[in-house]
């Protein structure tokens, strides 16, 4: 099953 | 003081309309070498990155940076009142709480202006780094906006596979399954229709269907789309406008 993810992961707020 | 003006108010029409139905609040920041918009989806999903340059517009005046929260529905509206081949002037004063808006018919002498009441939106502005991508497709955003929205019809995950000799999208669902396998080639005498492909290494990605059907709306702004691919990265979307670009940042479903 597939999950997800979530893109605030991949990002860092400036 | 921002003065903008499109040629074209279908222009701004387009690109607004391109992003609308995937997020709601956006804040557009005005500095003097054009305009720049960022915002994610409320599933936190998607993230939508818009950059209008200078270029893009026949006049354009900003003396000091400026935001505009903007409620895509409500600026909807509005660009709907105007002609496709109006000219569009976006007006606001250095701290504004609204912005005008004006069509202008040159040859009817016809002039229509709307206010529309700012928004204060609180949202943070990602830093979009220079990522690491293993894959690099462009092909006509008309293929791609047909595959995503058949292969959608069968099932809610769609794969998108590259190797060195295709891109194969594929989809399964409860009443079947569907794939279809596209092999890079050059149109010489029509560029936008080739399909090209560069890979440094093999992916297979699987993305939420009913974020690619957001996607595809941007297919109005360009005759082609740009997508680079990562096992690591969310993947890359982007249409290109003349001047400036319409990015969508999608985080892909990993395999439990």
């Amino acid at each position: 099953k597939f999950k997800q993810s979530s893109i605030s992961k991949f990002f860092s707020k400036t | 003081m921002l003065e903008a003006k499109f040629e074209e108010a279908s222009l701004f029409k387009r690109i607004i309309d391109g992003f609308k139905d995937c997020v709601q609040l956006v804040n557009f920041q005005c500095k003097e070498d054009g305009i720049i918009a960022q915002a994610v989806d409320d599933s936190r999903v998607l993230l939508v990155s818009l950059e209008i340059g200078v270029e893009a517009f026949q006049e354009y005046r900003c003396d000091r940076p400026v935001t505009l929260g903007l409620d895509l529905n409500s600026l909807s509206k509005i660009l709907r009142c105007g002609n496709n081949t109006d000219t569009l002037t976006l007006i606001a004063e250095d701290t504004p709480d609204h912005i005008g808006l004006v069509f202008e018919d040159n040859k009817k002498g016809r002039v229509a202006e709307y206010i529309l009441k700012l928004m204060d939106i609180d949202a943070d502005f990602l830093k979009i780094e220079e990522l690491e991508y293993e894959t690099t497709i462009s092909l006509p955003s008309s293929e791609f906006s047909k595959n995503v929205r058949d292969l959608s019809q069968l099932g809610d995950s769609l794969s998108i596979a590259v190797t060195k000799d295709n891109i194969k999208f594929s989809t399964e669902g409860d009443i079947g399954s569907g794939s279809v396998l596209l092999q890079p080639f050059i149109n010489m005498e029509k560029p936008q229709e080739s399909i090209k492909l560069e890979m440094e290494s093999p992916v297979d990605l699987t993305f939420g269907a009913k974020y690619l059907l957001d996607i595809v709306k941007g297919s109005v702004l360009s005759e082609t789309i740009g997508i680079r691919l990562s096992s690591e990265a969310p993947a890359l979307f982007q249409f290109d406008l003349a001047s400036g670009f319409l990015q969508f940042f999608l985080a892909p479903k990993f395999n439990e």
